[in-house]
């Protein structure tokens, strides 16, 4: 019995674009430490994001509220991962530059 | 609230920028 010994032969590209499939998440466990995220993203900005989506307020996640979530990193690291994610889009500022809610919410 | 919108609706276009 073979494994797969062929990673790139004879398999339909499951992914043309690499950018465009960001937000589908499917298959890498999620929340864990895993250091390649699938969405293109370093592990502090999807930490970040995900803190951002998961946050139920109205007007979303303060920056605060982030440090203190991610007490073990730098603020200035997550000031990077904030920065980042607005100019991508996927997280925007909503009542003052302090508080930022995601665009790709479901 | 307006500019949440706004600053929200800028975001979409900056995510569907990137994304195409």
């Amino acid at each position: 019995s073979q494994s797969i010994s062929q990673p790139l032969a004879g398999r339909p590209s499951l992914h043309t674009s690499g950018i465009g499939d960001a937000g589908n998440f499917g298959g890498n466990s999620f929340g864990g430490n895993s250091l390649m995220p699938a969405n293109g993203l370093t592990v502090t900005q999807n930490q970040v994001l995900n803190l951002i989506k998961a946050c139920p307020r109205p007007e979303g996640m303060n920056f605060q509220d982030l440090k203190s979530q991610l007490h073990n990193l730098n603020v200035s690291v997550i000031k990077q991962a904030v920065d980042f994610l607005s100019n991508e889009g996927h997280i925007y500022s909503t009542v003052d530059d302090d508080h930022f809610k995601s665009t790709d919410a479901e | 609230l307006e500019r949440i919108q706004k600053n929200k609706e800028a975001a979409l276009l900056r995510l569907a920028s990137r994304n195409v």
